[in-house]
């Protein structure tokens, strides 16, 4: 994804 | 976070305590497919590894505690508690046709081929078909009880909310994660069958019940 990998998402 | 991302997350909280609570009050779970809320249970520990090991929120962390604890206690519930109202009968759809084909592309398209990647993958396309055997079971039945439609409602919304929401953060953030949105839309195509009926039928007072 374009953003960093970070996986703010439930 | 956004209003998309908070109203489906609420809606998924909801489903998931409306099914509880049927269970827990009626003491029965007739029409619920065990072998979906397997699946979920799974979705949940799959996707949630991350839980000790990377903190984003606290509403982050304490919704993943609550999804994984909610949906473990509704297998429990139904498997163990409540074991003779469960209707093994109607609930045939053979999850190992879902589990081992989505494991087996999880390892082929990925973001990153690492183990907390891959799971959460394979997590992401399981939860997009995790669904179907209650919708078998709702087929085999022919018809829904209306807590169950209720319930179905809130699942099925929550991640067509979702879409909302990875629109607006691709518009607002660049954000962008084309396996998520592929298997959310895919997701969410396999209740539009059953919003359909739920919206001419169950908003109008009556029973959902399939075309026999």
């Amino acid at each position: 994804q374009m953003s960093s990998g970070q996986k703010d998402e439930l | 976070m956004n209003i998309f991302r908070l109203v489906g997350d609420l809606s998924h909280l909801l489903a998931i305590f409306v099914l509880l609570l049927k269970i827990w009050k009626s003491r029965s779970c007739a029409g619920v497919s065990g072998k979906s809320q397997i699946l979920f249970a799974l979705v949940f520990i799959t996707r949630y590894l991350d839980l000790f090991t990377n903190f984003i929120s606290v509403y982050n962390s304490l919704m993943k505690v609550i999804f994984i604890a909610s949906t473990v206690a509704t297998v429990y519930l139904m498997y163990i508690k409540f074991k003779a109202t469960y209707d093994s009968n109607h609930d045939t759809f053979r999850i190992e046709f879902l589990v081992v084909p989505v494991g087996g592309l999880a390892f082929l398209v990925n973001h990153d081929f690492t183990p907390l990647e891959i799971l959460w993958t394979f997590s992401i396309y399981l939860e997009s078909v995790a669904i179907l055997p209650q919708l078998f079971m709702i087929s085999k039945t022919g018809e829904a009880e209306t807590i169950t439609s209720h319930y179905l409602f809130a699942l099925g919304s929550y991640r067509a909310l979702y879409l909302l929401n990875w629109i607006y953060r691709y518009y607002f953030e660049g954000y962008f994660d084309l396996i998520a949105v592929v298997a959310g839309c895919v997701q969410t195509i396999l209740y539009c069958d059953f919003f359909y009926l739920y919206i001419t039928k169950v908003m109008w007072g009556k029973k959902l019940s399939l075309p026999a």
